[in-house]
């Protein structure tokens, strides 16, 4: 799966994911990531989200919606990735990851899989990384 | 605020092998939506060039380099969302379209619905002009070998779950 969320400078946010799926998938099967609230969200009051993960969990936690909601409230945006993925894990054992920005600008990533590439640019610098703790 | 972009390429357990080809290719979406934005360019353009320069890259699985389904094909699934008036486009289950997220924008900008499935998805594409391409140009070789070795150990994507993670290799996701 691969994903984009974006703040332009008119203030307007969108998201986009895209995935081929899981491997030796049933075929017909759908998971997450073209459905709004799960593979992504945008709201120009909130911010716009992108995730990524095992499709049946992210769409029974609506991952990404969750993701903005909890990003309303006020917290930092990864730490909002980060609370909905435990989330996530507690209640249906799903792992996954997400990036994010903020109507403010403000960047978020975080993953609870052993790896995610993830890259983003602002002020005209790109910082980029894929382990842990990167 | 100048613009603002962030993409990912995948959260699972990637393969070494394709570390370098991954970060290489994330870093180079990012600085793609960036020159859109940049440009005076929409944040739904952005997301698009960014996106389309992912599933275009074997590396990922999206677009060129999708996984195979049980019956060795490649269905797809886009989804492209408006943050301005919460529009959203999507397209499930498409076959044979180099870029599912162009048509997912194009379902968005161009019809009263969210989403198109199956048929009348790429039915819908052929219909903006979106050109069908043969199925083998999107596959790569380790999506064959990774669907005969997962063919081995499940017949459900819920069984991948919950074999010992010894024996599977090392698998992507949504």
């Amino acid at each position: 799966t691969v994903g984009c969320a974006v703040l332009d400078t008119f203030c307007h946010t969108a998201c986009a994911t895209s995935t081929g799926g899981i491997t030796a998938k049933m075929p017909g099967r759908v998971g997450d990531t073209p459905v709004p609230g799960a593979g992504g969200y945008a709201d120009d009051q909130v911010g716009a989200v992108s995730t990524t993960g095992h499709g049946e969990s992210l769409l029974k936690v609506c991952l990404a919606h969750h993701i903005v909601t909890t990003m309303a409230t006020g917290m930092p945006v990864s730490d909002s990735i980060q609370r909905s993925l435990e989330y996530m894990g507690q209640r249906v054992s799903g792992c996954g990851g997400a990036v994010a920005v903020s109507r403010c600008g403000e960047v978020g990533f975080a993953f609870t899989t052993p790896r995610m590439p993830w890259a983003y640019a602002k002020d005209n610098q790109l910082h980029y990384g894929m382990h842990p703790r990167e | 605020v100048g613009g603002v972009v962030v993409v990912h390429g995948g959260a699972w357990d990637i393969p070494q092998h394709l570390w370098k080809a991954s970060m290489e290719g994330v870093k180079a979406a990012a600085r793609c939506g960036y020159q859109v934005v940049g440009g005076g360019g929409s944040a739904v353009e952005a997301v698009e060039a960014a996106v389309m320069m992912l599933e275009d890259n074997p590396a990922f699985d999206a677009g060129t380099g999708s996984v195979l389904t049980l019956e060795e094909e490649v269905e797809m699934d886009a989804l492209v969302m408006s943050g301005a008036g919460l529009q959203a486009g999507a397209v499930a289950a498409i076959k044979n379209v180099k870029n599912p997220v162009k048509v997912a924008r194009l379902v968005m900008e161009k019809t009263p619905h969210v989403m198109l499935a199956g048929e009348g998805a790429n039915h819908f594409a052929a219909s903006h002009g979106i050109t069908q391409v043969p199925p083998d140009t999107l596959v790569t070789p380790y999506a064959k070998q990774e669907l005969e070795i997962m063919k081995k150990y499940s017949t459900s994507v819920d069984t991948l779950f919950n074999v010992s993670p010894q024996k599977l290799p090392q698998s992507g996701h949504d």
